[in-house]
């Protein structure tokens, strides 16, 4: 539920500072809930440029925030030790944003039970809630899926839950940290007045008969066909797996019917990019012949080519298999643009299949690089033993390092009922070209939901970063140092031999019960999305705002000094104020409250409304006193002129009298 | 097998963020709010 006034927003563009105390993996991983705010919300995120209220992310003693913008300038956000996931950060970021937790709200005891002699002594005042006066629903319902709901053991003093769900399929449901509801984004889409995600493009699940706005190209001879089945498969379709009579529907060109070189291109709307880089992530379903091909171009419009240009991107490599694949394209398109899908009959066999695409997503963002799938991942997660582990195939990124995920489906010792994840470096005899130890490589594990629409899917991801100056526990070794010198080797299923480092990760990367929900598990298979990335580019300080004024203007991109001097460097600003350029000089603006205020060249003193009408009560007793004095003084002096003035009549009037 | 050598960033433990903010000592708003001078008064 969101703080009621105007006064805590935020602009939607939020400027942050992070600071150097914060982890680098923190430090990525706040940089991965920013994408996720931008793929979802309308909220966005840049680096502090002098604004007057920012976001300063430091690494305090916990997780913690502000509710709203508190408009003091420096705002801070803390995600410290063991805050590093996405999900603690993002709820975080919604707490500034201008939201406190779900069971706060007012209507929390319609929804759930406190149960008050279960809550450890003075922690009672953690279970407040706000009226309706000060806090707002949004119109939204109660929401047990909300990444900001307490779990049902929060401030316990024993083992039983303190918050009982009134509907108690909930009861495990409340608490997840895992991605935004729908529910949460629906409130902040309303508090910040969004209408859609910065970097979301497209997303389609053919489930309407509009097909999203894709039209069949023009010049092809064959068309792609929206369908439920397909000769050749697939028999379903990927979004509902064809759970639901009357619905699940797919395209379906049927290289089967068609004749040798004939195309099918189905493209999608026109598109306009912002950010000039995309990824295009689709399901594919191949039954056509083997030599079939998918290819993936881009239709590209400008004054050149009112009509559109195509240009390549790339050919499918989905062999055919009896399955839905998933398959990632990243696109770099810069103006006005339609993805354009081709299929093309190759072969002169007779095959009774054709190519199938499904749950297509279209986003301004980078593609993951690897994808693990785990087949029957039930039946694995419930037939492993605890304590035994299976690893994805080796991954090389682009840098040239090689590394692989390792899994635990029923958890480690001392954590049943959960998936365990960690991250090993690779080598292999005879690789060169690395630096070890590994320096700053960030590993992110992501268990996929599987939900059709990009914009709706709570995926589970942790990741965990390549420090080089690591120690391993109990050695002198470096943690991430060459796999053939502080891993163990081991036998490839193919029968090759590679050096396997230690693991990084968690014993509770997920809970079964959470595993089996939503889509994390769709045909029985799960998939793992794995990326490995540099973020070494984040052990340098984040630059303080430039003390030249970029000019205001798109076409030219000069600035108004060529040495940008930071004045501010040499200037402390003390009580949270924040150092300014003004005129060429640098000034400290002070913390301000309703009546209170911090002033002085660096905001060393502070001033309230009390000190004030002190200040003005004193000025007025001295000013009456003074006032007095001089009253007195004037009395005194008329007094004896006036008294002298007679004595000097009286002898003249003597005289005259004489 | 179980890798012994494996490093656990949460130390094998679920930690919800209340819970991180409790064993760090600290006592805030609802586990993790941080109230400004105005709204503490």
């Amino acid at each position: 539920n969101s703080i009621i006034g105007d006064e805590y927003r935020w602009p939607k563009t939020i400027p942050y500072y992070m600071e150097d105390d914060l982890e680098i993996n923190a430090k990525g991983v706040i940089l991965k809930a920013f994408e996720q705010y931008r793929l979802k919300t309308c909220i966005d995120f840049k680096p502090w440029s002098g604004e007057a209220n920012y976001i300063s992310i430091f690494k305090g003693g916990g997780c913690f925030s502000s509710v709203g913008n508190r408009r003091v300038g420096k705002q801070s956000l803390s995600i410290g030790s063991n805050c590093d996931r996405i999900a603690t950060i993002e709820h975080e970021f919604l707490h500034a944003l201008g939201f406190w937790h779900e069971q706060s709200r007012a209507d929390r005891d319609d929804y759930v039970n406190i149960m008050w002699d279960r809550i450890s002594e003075g922690k009672e005042h953690n279970f407040n809630t706000y009226n309706d006066n000060t806090s707002s629903s949004l119109g939204v319902p109660y929401d047990y899926g909300s990444m900001m709901h307490y779990s049902k053991n929060a401030f316990r003093n024993g083992t039983e839950p303190t918050i009982v769900t009134k509907i108690p399929a909930f009861s495990d449901v409340i608490g997840q940290r895992m991605e935004f509801s729908d529910s949460d984004l629906l409130k902040l889409h309303r508090l910040y007045n969004c209408t859609q995600g910065s970097t979301f493009l497209d997303s389609c699940d053919f489930e309407r008969e509009n097909i999203c706005g894709m039209i069949q190209g023009q010049g092809d001879k064959a068309d792609w066909v929206r369908v439920a089945k397909a000769d050749g498969g697939p028999n379903t379709d990927y979004s509902n797996m064809g759970k639901c009579t009357g619905s699940g529907y797919f395209m379906h060109f049927s290289t089967g019917t068609a004749n040798t070189g004939d195309t099918a291109l189905l493209e999608s709307r026109l598109l306009y990019p912002k950010r000039g880089y995309q990824c295009l992530q689709f399901f594919y379903y191949n039954s056509a012949g083997p030599s079939d091909s998918l290819k993936i171009h881009v239709r590209e419009y400008d004054n050149a080519n009112p009509n559109g240009k195509l240009r390549f991107i790339k050919t499918i490599d989905g062999s055919p298999q009896d399955l839905w694949q998933l398959h990632h394209v990243s696109l770099d398109v810069k103006k006005k643009f339609r993805v354009v899908f081709q299929g093309t009959k190759e072969g002169s066999g007779t095959f009774a299949g054709g190519q199938s695409l499904d749950d297509i997503n279209l986003s301004e963002t980078t593609c993951p690089e690897f994808i693990w799938r785990v087949k029957n991942f039930s039946h694995v997660m419930e037939n492993t033993p605890t304590n035994t582990s299976i690893f994805s195939p080796p991954f090389t990124s682009k840098e040239g390092y090689t590394f692989q995920m390792e899994l635990y489906p029923s958890g480690k010792a001392g954590s049943p009922g959960e998936l365990s994840a960690y991250a090993h470096l690779v080598a292999r005899e005879g690789d060169t070209g690395q630096i070890w130890p590994c320096p700053w490589k960030q590993i992110t594990m992501m268990l996929m939901d599987q939900h059709p629409h990009i914009q709706k899917r709570m995926s589970n991801q942790r990741s965990v970063t390549t420090d080089p100056n690591m120690k391993a526990t109990d050695s002198d070794r470096f943690f991430w140092d060459d796999p053939r010198k502080v891993g163990v080797e081991v036998t490839h299923t193919d029968g090759s031999k590679y050096f396997r480092g230690p693991g990084s990760g968690t014993a509770v990367y997920l809970t079964h019960l959470r595993a089996k929900s939503r889509d994390f598990i769709k045909g029985g298979d799960a998939i793992f999305l794995l990326t490995m990335e540099d973020v070494s580019h984040l052990t340098v300080t984040q630059p303080l705002p430039s003390t030249t004024q970029q000019p205001v203007t798109t076409a030219v991109t000069t600035t108004v000094t060529t040495a940008p001097i930071n004045l501010c460097l040499s200037v402390q600003c003390l009580n949270n104020g924040v150092c300014m350029v003004d005129e060429g000089k640098a000034a400290c603006r002070c913390v301000v409250g309703d009546d209170w205020w911090y002033y002085g060249d660096s905001c060393q003193y502070k001033g309230s409304i009390m000190d004030k009408t002190t200040l003005a009560l004193a000025s007025s007793l001295s000013v009456l006193g003074v006032m007095l004095l001089v009253t007195a003084v004037s009395v005194i002096c008329l007094k004896k002129k006036y008294k002298k003035h007679a004595n000097n009549s009286s002898v003249v009037m003597e005289n005259i009298s004489a | 097998t179980t890798n012994v050598l494996d490093y656990d960033v949460d130390s094998g433990r679920d930690l919800d963020i209340f819970d991180i903010n409790e064993e760090a000592g600290l006592n805030l708003v609802e586990g993790d709010i941080v109230l400004d001078e105005r709204q503490t008064r």
